[in-house]
């Protein structure tokens, strides 16, 4: 089962 | 001071309609150039990224930058009132409490005049680096909506699969499975009504058809939208206006 991704993971908070 | 006024007020709703139902509190960011806006859902899978640039309004002037605080669900509200074809001027002062929207239907000589009240919405802002995408795809976007809207019916995820000359969408579901295969196609006479292909690496991804159906809503913006994929990182979904657009990012979803 594939989990879902948040987009934290990939993109930094400014 | 803002004053930026749209020829038609159906121009506005159909963006806010676009992204309504997966964020709910948004700043407005207005600067002399245009209004752009983001914001993440509370699931911090789906982000919404809105640039309406000054040449998509009948007249547009901001003289300082100024941040409306939204709740879209207040501002649709609003938005039902006035008509589609009436014009609509948004006004706000350099320090708003309140934006209002002003509705007029220059025929019969009509205005209506609505206050919003804004909110202090603490949002951070999400770096969104330029990414080098390994796919890219350019399609009607009411065949994207309907390929998508079809194949949820089937299972809470969709994979995107993209080799050379095929795009597949696929739905594994416990009632069954369906996939639609598309491959590039030009259409001399209707051009929106092509599908492009750029593909430098295979694809195949998997995400949330439940964002994918939020997303879809956008296709009332555009006639094409554009899809770019990349195996490790969000996909990006981009609905182009006149002068702006309305993009989203999807997290996909991955194997542990």
């Amino acid at each position: 089962e594939k989990q879902q991704r948040t987009l934290s993971e990939f993109f930094p908070s400014e | 001071m803002l004053e930026a006024k749209f020829e038609e007020a159906s121009f506005f709703k159909r963006i806010i309609d676009g992204f309504k139902d997966c964020v709910q509190l948004v700043n407005f960011q207005c600067k002399d150039d245009g209004i752009i806006a983001q914001a993440v859902d509370d699931s911090r899978v789906l982000l919404v990224s809105l640039e309406i640039g000054s040449e998509s309004f009948q007249t547009y002037r901001c003289d300082h930058p100024i941040t409306l605080g939204i709740d879209l669900n207040s501002l649709s509200k609003i938005l039902r009132c006035g008509n589609n074809t009436d014009t609509l001027t948004l006004i706000a002062d350099d320090t708003p409490d309140s934006v209002l929207l002003l509705f007029e239907d220059t025929k019969r000589e009509r205005i209506a005049e609505y206050s919003l009240k804004l909110m202090d919405i603490d949002a951070d802002f999400l770096k969104i680096e330029e990414l080098a995408y390994e796919s890219t795809l350019m399609m009607p976007s009411a065949e994207f909506a309907k390929n998508v809207r079809d194949l949820s019916q089937l299972s809470d995820s969709l994979t995107f699969t993209i080799t050379k000359e095929t795009i597949k969408f696929q739905a594994d579901g416990d009632i069954g499975s369906g996939s639609v295969i598309l491959k590039p196609y030009v259409n001399m006479d209707d051009p929106d009504q092509s599908i492009k292909l750029e593909m430098e690496q295979p694809v195949d991804l998997t995400f949330g058809s439940k964002y994918l159906l939020d997303i879809v809503k956008g296709s009332a913006l555009s006639n094409k939208v554009g899809i770019r994929l990349s195996s490790e990182a969000p996909a990006l979904f981009q609905f182009d206006l006149s002068s702006g657009f309305l993009q989203f990012f999807l997290a996909p979803k991955f194997n542990d």
